[in-house]
């Protein structure tokens, strides 16, 4: 629902990495693999 | 010119071994010199090609294959030893053998061969070419002896530098992983205290509103 | 048992090529057996420990000495045609052998041989034996050439392992640092729109001070 698309729109970025929680190799690469094509 | 000196046993004769040495120039079928021994005498005979041809038609069989059947009974030496049945009759110095197909004999050629004059030379001569042949065979697997060898040293050699490629390349995965998450732990860290600010502020703002 | 068939000539018959088979049981040391045929006779002699321990005493020579010369001259066939002369008596079935060293001869050894009765038996055996040898060695060949094809393969495969390692390694961090841009460019889009966000703040802070 928008309200939820809202809270994680705030809290992650379009790639699944939150903008305030720290960051560790596991979870770094957990989003890279998620990312397509790199330009 | 090729050669080849195999085993074979006479029917008149099986408890003696005795050794048939064909030799040919281009190809078996192009003629060839058969040469017989028991070690102690021997008979040389020439089979030219017309009469390979004429022995082909005899049979009704094609040349090619007459010569394939000639080359699997005088030259190859393989196989079970009651394949091929050998007569020699040293009275008349013919040769003929017989081609053995479940309990079938069927005749396979017949060739006239003369006595030796001089035995001695004709097995010098045998015995020679084999041990030509024994170094030339030494010589061949001391040298793919040496080119295994040589073989298994590359192999050794780029192995460790395929596992030294393969070491380097998860480091600098693990090193750019460390580099990438100081970085973004830092933007992360910023964006934190931003929020932090900016919620003063607002709270600060609705206090002197209240206030006011 | 170990055997080796070489070929000599005798300085009585220059002309005539003659074989020398050499029999021994673990080592040439422990006494062997010494067979000469001309492909047409034969003589056989057996040389025990206790007459090559002698030989070498009387040639003031260490016995593992001694029998490294014996090795050189009796078996081992190779090296230039004049080291070594061989003579044998027909009469008194003496054999013996000299190394040539500059134009001065040494003795080596001296051994009796017994003229076999069926020389015919023994030339057969020593062919038999070169035959042998020959599908021995023949055998050896074509397992190390297809070991030879074997390791050529592996080394392609490994080199072409090696190659594609190389090739992910450069590809890998350019790979890693596009996706490390996208994420950090996220976040450094969002610490801008907070700085703008905190900007309308303290300026509509201002203005509102201001206005009252």
């Amino acid at each position: 629902c928008p309200s939820t698309k809202q809270h994680f729109a705030r809290q992650y970025d379009c790639h699944g990495d939150s903008y305030f929680v720290d960051t560790d190799v596991n979870q770094l690469k957990e989003v890279f693999s998620g990312i397509k094509t790199p330009g | 010119m090729e050669r080849k000196v195999s085993r074979i046993y006479l029917t008149s004769e099986p408890e003696i071994i005795h050794f048939l040495q064909v030799a040919w120039e281009k190809t078996l079928g192009s003629g060839f010199v058969i040469t017989l021994t028991d070690g102690q005498s021997a008979w040389i005979g020439t089979v030219s090609e017309s009469e390979i041809s004429q022995e082909a038609d005899d049979m009704a069989l094609e040349k090619e294959k007459y010569v394939d059947e000639l080359r699997k009974a005088l030259v190859s030496g393989a196989g079970p030893t009651d394949t091929y049945k050998f007569n020699f009759s040293k009275d008349s110095c013919q040769f003929s053998f017989e081609k053995n197909l479940k309990d079938v004999s069927f005749r396979l050629g017949s060739f006239n061969l003369e006595k030796v004059a001089n035995p001695a030379e004709v097995i010098r001569e045998l015995i020679c070419y084999c041990l030509d042949t024994i170094s030339e065979k030494q010589a061949k697997n001391e040298h793919l002896q040496k080119e295994n060898e040589r073989l298994l040293r590359d192999w050794n050699d780029v192995q460790e530098r395929f596992e030294k490629c393969v070491s380097a390349k998860e480091a600098v995965e693990t090193d750019l992983y460390k580099r990438f998450i100081l970085v973004l732990n830092e933007k992360k860290a910023k964006i934190r205290s931003l929020y932090k600010l900016l919620n003063e502020v607002q709270e600060l703002e609705k206090n002197i509103e209240h206030k006011r």
